[in-house]
């Protein structure tokens, strides 16, 4: 995965 | 989940929670930069907007709430209810230095040209920065007061934890986001002159002051 799919870090 | 990431967390919590308690407790908020507390305050607003597009888990969820939540709080006390304590004649970062370049920035590089990414983005390079009108005030004064540097250690230590949490996900899941990697690394560094203070002079008994 590169990039940000969603945001599941806070 | 993996244990960096959530220490990590739960870092970055006690270290909202310190700064919520110190000022409730002792009634004041000097030494405190309201500068760096408003920037969290947008940093969080702009990054969990996604609050009300995308639901992740109960975790993620209430922990964006507490985030949001102490943050406004801790502004509050500073700008409203204890603000005869507020040391403003020491808290004279221009912030427009740091906000409007990484505005452009958030611009020019990010995942995807869209609202809600570019806000994140911001987010994301507005955090990596945002301790230093704090940093800049205790440069300013020569001291800290030692809850307020446990505050910064937890700071720091919750970013530090993260850099470990994605190369765990690299490794172990094939994740990689440069922006976060990046501006993670560089809110690392920024701490580290003030992880050598506390560790040779607060861990050891010390007050955090500075020489003249």
């Amino acid at each position: 995965v590169i990039g940000r799919t969603h945001h599941d870090e806070l | 989940m993996n244990v960096f990431r959530l220490t990590g967390d739960l870092s970055h919590l006690a270290a909202i929670i310190i700064l919520l308690l110190k000022i409730w407790k002792s009634r004041s908020c000097a030494g405190i930069s309201g500068k760096s507390q408003i920037l969290f305050a947008l940093v969080f607003t702009t990054r969990y907007l996604d609050l009300l597009t995308s639901f992740i888990s109960l975790y993620n969820t209430s922990m964006k709430i507490i985030y949001v939540g102490c943050a406004y709080a801790t502004v509050y006390l500073i700008y409203a209810k204890f603000r005869a304590t507020y040391d403003g004649n020491h808290d004279t970062f221009r912030v427009e230095f740091l906000v409007v370049p990484v505005g452009g920035l958030a611009f020019l590089v990010n995942h995807d040209f869209s609202p809600l990414e570019i806000l994140w983005t911001f987010s994301i390079y507005l955090e990596s920065v945002a301790i230093l009108p704090q940093l800049f005030m205790i440069s300013k004064t020569g001291e800290a007061e030692t809850i307020t540097t446990h505050y910064l250690f937890c700071l720091g230590v919750y970013r530090a934890l993260y850099l470990f949490n994605w190369i765990w996900r690299f490794y172990f899941e094939g994740f990689f986001d440069m922006i976060a990697i990046v501006a993670g690394v560089v809110q690392t560094i920024l701490y580290c002159d003030f992880f050598y203070l506390y560790i040779t002079k607060v861990l050891k008994g010390k007050k955090l002051s500075l020489p003249a």
